[in-house]
């Protein structure tokens, strides 16, 4: 299993859709400070249904939304879009290709599709859930988090182990 | 479910070991149980002993020995569960150019079996990737990406 | 004691202000008490607005972002309350090359009024430096110093 | 007031003895990891008067003795001496240059110099607080530590500017 693509619409500085295609291997992410690599990570656990906003950085569930520039008003919605390459049956789908998709607006609505079938937040976390990208999963490592590995306490170092058991 | 634990624990003590060795060219490491008669509620201990060096406190490991220490963690525990691809955000940021190569090896190889996303400002991080995907903001406030060419020497 | 605290709040708020513009060429920032009707009590919050885009939390600022703006309230505090000296560990770790300019410029107009010991990896930094030691350690285990002879140009 | 030199000897890994000189401006302090640039900020502060052993990321007394190598023993003290330029008089004492030593033994004693008078680990600290170099004061910015200055909570944050006033 491995990402195809990701969508990102109105979701943080991605005021203007951007169409990310991964291949298998390594893909690189480079660019100054404060231009949107580290958004494009956030769009990655957001839409794969992470619900501590702290870990995206945010702290009001509308902090993802585009809240606009000196030329540009805010936007209403954020959008992001994950397609997945599922050959190896990883995803317990039934699909050569998943597509995952996350959309909040303004007024606090929410909408999650799978494939474009609707389904709620839940499905989507347990999907990812089952290939081992749970909630303690080294599947996305933030910035300035990698030292945090070693002071973890011992006690909460055990709960990461136990769940790559 | 005890034994599955410790399965799992030797399993990535194995591998952290050896991973350790592999970044600093040497040395030695260690995950230990805190309590090994209570395997079930014992907290983990990380031992780091980079070469030539004695054994101590992990708080007194640089800032860069603590990246690469976290790293050969992070890849233990991703050769024993593997999760089908892995981002990281700067973790080369406070590695020094020997250490980037280091990692950067560790990184290649991996990746014939997971897919990595890496965020970098490391030449040497940059020079592995397959694909390279550059971000802007030449209008402030909006992200824009651009596709990078890769000028790949034959390796 | 009341009337101190809120002079040296002032200036310091003022010198952030300023220097938040000088490092960002641009965008504004601000220190604000969270309860001005109690000022000896009050936490103080700390506003950023990057050139070109919206005040937001200052969580969602960037990793170098972030740095900008704590080294323009340090170097604030600096100038309000000058230390004869400054000891600055990679502070530098996570800027651009155009952000560790805007940096070096600002240290090299503070480093007439107080002395600096930087630690640092980055070239820009090594560059506005009077003196520079390099740190080695060939006898695994034990720090030997270098004096660096300095490339000046003419400045 | 200025620093002129700093002589190490058997502070972590200062097996042999190295002496840094000060220039006003700018010093650079560059190398490798792990070769004892942060070790360096450490032994300022220790000799400051630092009484607070994680502010130097150790745990024990003697984390800051010479532990050894594969080829050397352990040593048995640690001495750290920092010259002043003190000709503006900005230390209250009446002298053009103060030498500041601290020393710690195995065994657990300490010994506390002022231009080789012995003095108590306070009288140092209280001689670098009049200062402005006291407690919160910016004068040292440890490795990972710039950030830390924005996540102080507000409250936390007021402690910092009432020192500065
Ligand atoms: N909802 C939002 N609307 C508009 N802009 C936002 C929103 N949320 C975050 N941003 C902006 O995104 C920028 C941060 O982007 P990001 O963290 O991705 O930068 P980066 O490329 O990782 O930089 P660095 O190299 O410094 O880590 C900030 O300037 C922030 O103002
Ligand atoms: N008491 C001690 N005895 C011997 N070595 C010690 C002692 N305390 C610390 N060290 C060693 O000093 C090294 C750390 O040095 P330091 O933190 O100064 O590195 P650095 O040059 O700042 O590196 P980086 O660039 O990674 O931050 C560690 O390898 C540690 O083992
Ligand atoms: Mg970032
Ligand atoms: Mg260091």
């Amino acid at each position: 299993m491995h990402l195809k693509r990701l969508e990102i619409h109105g979701f943080k500085s991605f005021a203007d859709r951007i169409d990310l295609i991964f291949k298998p291997g390594i893909t690189a992410i480079v660019g100054p400070n404060g231009s949107g690599k580290s958004n494009i990570a956030d769009s990655l656990r957001w839409v794969m249904g992470e619900s501590n906003l702290r870990n995206i950085r945010g702290t009001k569930y509308d902090d993802v939304i585009f809240s606009g520039s000196d030329d540009r008003k805010p936007l209403g919605m954020a959008d992001v879009t994950l397609v997945l390459d599922n050959t190896d049956q990883t995803l317990p789908l039934d699909y050569a290709e998943v597509a995952v998709t996350r959309r909040v607006y303004r007024s606090g609505e929410s909408e999650f599709l799978i494939n474009r079938a609707p389904v709620r937040l839940k499905d989507i976390q347990e999907l990812f859930f089952d290939t081992g990208l749970g909630k303690e999963a080294y599947s996305v490592i933030s910035q300035g988090k990698i030292d945090a590995i070693l002071s973890v306490r011992p006690e909460d170092r055990r709960s990461i182990f136990e769940e790559a058991a | 479910i005890k034994k599955r634990f410790i399965v799992t624990f030797e399993q990535i003590r194995k591998e952290f070991i050896d991973l350790f060795e592999q970044l600093f060219s040497g040395g030695k490491a260690d995950l230990q149980l805190a309590d090994p008669d209570l395997p079930l509620e014992s907290g983990i201990e990380i031992l780091a002993q980079p070469p030539g060096k004695r054994l101590q406190n992990l708080s007194l490991l640089s800032g860069g020995e603590r990246a690469m220490t976290a790293i050969a963690l992070l890849f233990a525990i991703l050769r024993v569960k593997p999760s089908p691809f892995c981002i990281l955000d700067e973790i080369d940021a406070t590695l020094d150019e020997t250490n980037v190569q280091r990692f950067t090896e560790l990184l290649k190889i991996f990746s014939k079996e997971l897919q990595f996303i890496v965020i970098t400002h490391r030449r040497g991080t940059m020079e592995v990737a397959d694909v390279l995907y550059g971000v802007t903001m030449e209008e402030k406030g909006i992200t824009k990406l651009i596709s990078l060419e890769l000028k790949k020497q034959a390796s």
